[in-house]
């Protein structure tokens, strides 16, 4: 069955569209059916797909007024198996307009199910899902967790970054008490990793120490190729595929095929 | 009379919290009476500053129940000039209860309006008021934008960072048009800028062609000394004062103070 991946974390600038966006393009490049689903309305993950934002219908629509997700998908070209469900500038009054709606947490979910019961008819199943969500835990990122059955966390190797960590593990413990109890926290990834810093050091000493299950200890270095691939449109996997950035999102990527849902 | 800014940008890790904190620490140290407060659940800066945030009353109580200023205010240690109004855990709760509250965008305005007229006649005027926001365009940050009479925005010298500057400059208008004609952007400073990258030198580039009269053009360097500092409890100004991330953010202060409200 389909891995649903909610990529979160409130801490801004930790690498979360960076590591949604590369991990996806990876899968897909090993032949995995992928759609990435853009839940935030800067619509980072979008950019870095080449979509433009501006004439089309988005993720806004689907989730304020029940648009069905495959009327809202985009083929990311250069990757047959890749698919993107876009945000535009109307999504930033999503979580406004939300507050005052009906099973407000729960209308991504609905979404994603039909979308893939249709696809499994129509035998295109698709093997993940990933949401990339916004710097906060408001209404989108709750939908997003609702509608995931995994939660993977990219923690920035800086001092900030886990300071925030506790709130979001105890936001996840309220969505599964209430709203979904089949989310787990499966994949913890290391973003920015400068191993030259003693601070890069002792922050994944300590994510290795308190989550070794969770972990992916294939760290992400900071690599200016990662972050100058979006301003051409493109993926690190395709601006510079053998650059370090490129074959250690690819290791990760690996990792969490290999895996499985097992933790 | 006290000049009052908002650091926001709704972009994540853009470098808000460095830069309010240290800019802070520069213009106390220029001995400035400069009050920073933190309107970001995470509470990264009140970290910065080594305020612990478990027992304490802050800003949530101040915004969400009423409670002056000035019984949740910290005298930072090592500045006499510099005080903070922390962010402690409760703040995460602010957002979705002030959604049904009256005025209550104006809510953080009245209580700095409140505490600068109470500092006046005890004759303890405080030249700066800095509030740091959280990484979205939500209630915390309508609330800082309404408090303020000038925006500073931080520019991460990356591809994200000019995507969501439309956005951020459209709340502005909105904020001015229907709840505070006086703030006005004032400010803009470049983050995190690596002079070997062709993309921090575009990104420079254009900020300076499209917004030369708000550009301070003295980049602030990435540079690990700054990151490192909060995990110390001090801001880079006394944490490392001759490197060049604290000689960066030294002459941006000084140019701020110098400008005045010119713009
Ligand atoms: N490993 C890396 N090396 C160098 N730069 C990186 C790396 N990962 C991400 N970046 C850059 O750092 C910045 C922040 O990353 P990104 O936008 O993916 O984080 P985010 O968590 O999605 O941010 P937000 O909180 O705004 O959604 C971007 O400019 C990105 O290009
Ligand atoms: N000039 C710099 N050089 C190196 N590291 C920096 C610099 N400025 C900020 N940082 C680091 O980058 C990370 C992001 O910065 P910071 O937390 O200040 O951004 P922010 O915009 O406040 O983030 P958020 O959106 O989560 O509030 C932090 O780990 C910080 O220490
Ligand atoms: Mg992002
Ligand atoms: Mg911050």
């Amino acid at each position: 069955s389909t891995r649903i991946f909610t990529v979160a974390n409130q801490k801004g600038g930790v690498g979360k569209t960076t590591s949604a966006v590369n991990i996806a393009a990876a899968l897909a490049m090993g032949g995995l059916r992928t759609l990435l689903i853009d839940l935030d309305p800067q619509g980072n993950a979008s950019t870095a797909f080449g979509i433009p934002r501006d004439d089309l219908q988005g993720m806004y629509e689907v989730i304020n007024h029940d648009l069905p997700l495959r009327d809202v998908l985009v083929q990311v070209s250069g990757y047959p198996d890749l698919y993107c469900a876009p945000a535009t500038q109307s999504l930033a009054n999503s979580e406004v307009e939300l507050v005052s709606l009906v099973a407000r947490e729960m209308r991504l979910k609905k979404a994603v199910t039909n979308f893939l019961n249709e696809s499994a008819e129509k035998n295109q199943p698709f093997d993940y899902v990933i949401i990339d969500c916004p710097p906060s835990l408001g209404l989108l990122t709750l939908n997003a967790l609702v509608a995931a059955k995994e939660l993977l966390i990219p923690i920035q190797c800086e001092y900030y970054s886990l300071e925030g960590l506790a709130l979001l593990l105890h936001t996840l413990s309220l969505v599964q008490e209430h709203l979904n109890p089949e989310i787990k926290l499966t994949t913890i990834v290391l973003t920015m990793f400068d191993g030259r810093t003693r601070l890069a050091n002792d922050v994944a000493a300590s994510v290795r120490q308190h989550y070794p299950a969770e972990l992916i200890d294939i760290p992400i270095p900071r690599a200016v190729r990662i972050s100058e691939a979006p301003s051409y449109g493109q993926t690190v996997m395709t601006y510079d595929p053998i650059s370090n950035g490129a074959t250690a999102y690819m290791a990760v990527a690996r990792e969490i095929a290999n895996r499985g849902v097992g933790i």
